[in-house]
């Protein structure tokens, strides 16, 4: 059956870089993967397919006849990639937008269906409504929080274990992206076990992500004997294994002040 | 006439804390300020009233009488501060709760008509028709877009600025708030002109801010005679005086990746 996961996370936090490292490292071992760029800054495939590639609203709003091939890219081995892109600024509704893709893309196109992965990079900042909208349709069957020890970021991965429980969607795993914070590591595990999950991934910060990012490439592509390509690889198995994704115990405000005063 | 402000940022930049001095400079002026809260995490007000204050969505959804006395806080030189709070992560609408938070206001209290300034703390991350409701409800006469020399800030202030367009909303000015990145007030600066907008404010990265807000208190406050205050005086007076509002001209996105390339 189908693995539907959603990465969720505060913007800038390394959700698309991260997302796109999964899925090139999943395609390396065979699987076939479909990354759904829900972020309204569209650069979820980016590193997958060399370069920027249409959003589906774009298209929806210019009208006129819409083919597969119009919205679906395939980029590093295989890996298929759109992006839902975002609302007209000031009007539309963010989530709205990702449903009427999802339900777009299923007319055009049997990419849903032939794929074994399908990998939402969702913005968290604002867990509303409309960004739960993939796990409201039914869609995502688990999810995984992207943090750093900082307090934005989990104050943001807290906010979306909110959401996860209302929805009753269960939690996976939550990563820690490093952003070289003191004592990070203990402090995201803390959060973790808190919320009744573990740290799946600890990604060190390293100059090889950014470097490969300016030539278009993922990791695993532009540097894959490097340790933090092993480090994606590992999580790309952990994802594809499967952990047993929980319903998030939230934490409250003032033990997560708490947990990032230590 | 009152004047409805409303200061919009990526979060994380700084909106709450230039929000909050600029309403305590403007009330050591003699100006009756009202801070309206539109953040979700609802901490607009923490240094003006001493401490956190309970949100609107929170009293509404608990059902029961409110008073005025629920819902205004009186803060330093008599600042009103409200906080709409967020929607119920994963439900609701971030936006439509600010909406039901300011209609009900007007119910229950005349906090709206009695100020000389309302002053409107609105997260950029996400610029849907939610998080513009203030403007589109007619309530907001010019925004302010808070954002620093760096990528993801400016992104967010050009989506913001493309929402004013869209909206039609007056830009008043760019505030800069420093994270010391090289280059950064040629950036701002271009980037406000190029806007057809100018930088009214460049604050340096200064402890004193966050010493003050770990004792809960603004800089205005707590460091009166501090450079870091003055800036913030300076700011509030060209809000008050008013600059000359232009409707903006978004920057295409091949243009903010060069200006921040330099
Ligand atoms: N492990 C890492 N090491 C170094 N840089 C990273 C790492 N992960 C992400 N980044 C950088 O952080 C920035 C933000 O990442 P991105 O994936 O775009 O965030 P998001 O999608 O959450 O907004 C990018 O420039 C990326 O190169
Ligand atoms: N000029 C400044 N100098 C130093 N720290 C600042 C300055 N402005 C904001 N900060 C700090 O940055 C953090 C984020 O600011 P905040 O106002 O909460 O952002 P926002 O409301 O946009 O999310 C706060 O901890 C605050 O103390
Ligand atoms: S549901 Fe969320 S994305 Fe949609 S308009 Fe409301 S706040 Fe914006
Ligand atoms: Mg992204
Ligand atoms: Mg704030």
């Amino acid at each position: 059956s189908i693995k539907h996961v959603a990465i969720y996370g505060k913007g800038g936090i390394g959700k698309s870089c991260t997302a796109s490292n999964i899925a090139a490292a999943c395609a390396d071992e065979g699987h076939r993967v479909l990354v759904v760029g829900c972020d309204p800054k569209s650069d979820s495939s980016i590193t997958l397919v060399g370069h920027r590639i249409p959003t589906m609203m774009e298209l929806i709003q210019g009208g006129g006849e819409i083919k597969e091939e119009d919205v679906v890219f395939q980029g590093y081995k295989g890996v298929r990639c759109i992006e839902v892109g975002g609302p007209e600024p000031g009007v539309g509704c963010a989530g709205r937008g990702i449903i009427v893709a999802i339900d777009f893309l299923r007319k055009v196109s049997k990419a849903m269906e032939e794929v074994d992965l399908v990998l939402y990079d969702v913005p968290g900042d604002i867990v509303c409504g409309g960004f739960s909208a993939p796990i409201r349709k039914g869609l995502v069957s688990q999810a995984y929080i992207i943090t750093s020890g900082e307090y934005m970021p989990l104050y943001a991965g807290n906010n979306i274990s909110k959401g996860l429980k209302r929805l009753n969607t269960p939690l996976a795993g939550v990563i820690c992206n490093s952003r070289e914070a003191a004592g990070e590591r203990e402090i995201v595990e803390s959060f973790a076990r808190e919320l009744g999950s573990r740290l799946v991934a600890f990604i060190p910060k390293d100059p090889i992500v950014q470097e490969c990012e300016r030539r278009a490439v993922t990791a695993i592509e532009g540097a894959p004997d490097s340790k933090i390509a092993e480090v994606y690889r590992a999580l790309a198995r952990e994802i594809m294994s499967g952990a047993e994704p929980r319903v998030p115990k939230p934490l409250s405000d003032e033990r997560l002040l708490e947990l990032t005063r230590t």
